[in-house]
């Protein structure tokens, strides 16, 4: 079974937004 | 068949031709007879009777000049051509004799042959900086304490040998022509048996430039009687051929020396050495530290090891030492993401690929662990597998494991299935 790759649009960056990828 | 190497393609010490390296040069002279033109006389002895026969010293008459080129050129004994003085340049003046050899060499000997009687008193200097700076290689002296200060015929031990000498020896006025004067330079020291080990003579018999300094001429002692023009036209030197027999030194990594580019004579550098005498190893071959090559061992320079990934490198003593003296060289500017003294591993960040070689320019490849599935950035050099927070997994820790689905945090991207 293959898993989807994260999607890093679904993540909340409001409280990391110093640790969010450029292209996040 | 390369000297420089055995017939099985190994390096092995080869050494230049003995030649007698002063042939053809231009030799610098203080003083030489002919300008203008002089009268010279050729002193003679029958039994107790002495004869002077007077001839014409003239540098525009081929046939009566004497220039310096007859020092070093062919020396033919059925047609001797001399160089000859002015007459009679007596003590405290002298006359010198100054011949560049071009590099150094390593002198095995200084021979001159006179065709006026020898000089009462010579030295002979040596230069191992073209020429600035001289160091006394040998005296001929009847007097050697008064002329040059030091003992007759002084012990030669291990503490001085690579000193000048002076000796009486050699000093006779007689024959008045034809006389010989040979200084060997390893004759009588102690070490010459063992030179490939003796640094202190190798240096003793490695010059650049030879100076021959004639400090004072013989006389019957007549140059002051009631005749003594005639006398005083009778003392002069004069010599048909300097000789200076030896080696272009190349330390042991070349068997020939020729001309660069500039028109500079240098070795011809075999074993990856460089320089003007071999004297150090070529670039990027500094995995061992530059040796002169002896009878037993080559001492060839080593390529470093880099894994072709790196084009520079540097030697490092402590290295060598600690590998049992076999390699010592750190390799410089690792390129191809590669790392290490050898650029044999990936540098961090990157792993190693195991379907390609080392050496391949594309050995390393790139972790490119997840920004927010890996807890960092390095990952395992053999496999690749970066490190992965809780619940991820995947080489790259790009995916929410069995039993894990994405949250919306991007401290812990995968939670548990409640």
């Amino acid at each position: 079974e293959v898993m989807p790759t994260l999607d890093m649009t679904l993540f909340d960056w409001t409280d990391y937004e110093d640790m969010k990828p450029v292209d996040a | 068949p390369d000297p420089c190497y055995d017939e099985n393609g190994n390096p092995r010490r080869c050494i230049p031709d003995f030649v007698n390296s002063a042939f053809g040069k231009d030799v610098r002279v203080s003083s030489t007879c002919g300008t203008p033109a002089t009268r010279y006389c050729v002193v003679s002895e029958m039994g107790e009777e002495r004869t002077r026969d007077c001839h014409t010293c003239d540098s525009e008459d081929p046939k009566k000049t004497h220039p310096p080129a007859y020092l070093t050129d062919l020396n033919n004994p059925h047609n001797l051509t001399c160089w000859q003085s002015e007459n009679y340049v007596q003590y405290p003046l002298n006359v010198t004799l100054a011949l560049s050899l071009g590099k150094k060499f390593e002198v095995t000997y200084v021979s001159l042959q006179f065709c006026s009687p020898r000089p009462e008193s010579i030295a002979i200097f040596k230069s191992m900086d073209y020429g600035k700076s001289w160091v006394p290689f040998q005296f001929y002296s009847t007097q050697c304490k008064k002329m040059y200060g030091r003992q007759n015929k002084a012990a030669i031990t291990k503490v001085n040998e690579q000193e000048a000498i002076c000796t009486d020896s050699h000093t006779d006025m007689h024959p008045l022509t034809g006389g010989l004067i040979a200084f060997s330079t390893l004759d009588g020291r102690p070490s010459a048996h063992d030179f490939d080990n003796s640094p202190v003579l190798q240096d003793w018999v490695t010059a650049t430039d030879i100076k021959v300094m004639f400090s004072r001429l013989h006389t019957f002692g007549d140059e002051n009687e009631d005749d003594s023009e005639l006398a005083r036209d009778s003392y002069f030197y004069a010599v048909s051929d300097l000789q200076v027999g030896g080696r272009c030194k190349c330390n042991g990594h070349a068997s020939k020396c020729v001309k660069d580019r500039d028109g500079n004579l240098v070795c011809e550098c075999k074993h990856n050495t460089a320089g003007p005498e071999c004297d150090r190893c070529k670039p990027f071959h500094y995995d061992r530290p530059w040796q002169r090559a002896t009878a037993r061992e080559a001492n060839e320079c080593v390529a470093c090891h880099c894994n072709l990934h790196a084009r520079r490198c540097r030697f490092n003593m402590e290295l060598f030492k600690l590998s049992g003296r076999r390699s010592g060289g750190v390799c410089l500017n690792c390129r191809h993401n590669t790392a290490g003294r050898h650029c044999h591993y990936c540098r961090e960040g990157f792993y190693r690929d195991l379907t390609k070689a080392i050496s391949h320019r594309r050995a390393c490849k790139a972790c490119d662990c997840h920004p927010v599935g890996a807890a960092g950035k390095t990952c395992n050099q053999t496999t690749g597998q970066c490190p992965c927070k809780d619940g991820v997994t995947g080489i790259t820790c790009n995916r929410c494991a069995k039993g894990y689905q994405q949250s919306r945090s991007p401290i812990a991207p995968c939670i548990k299935i409640p």
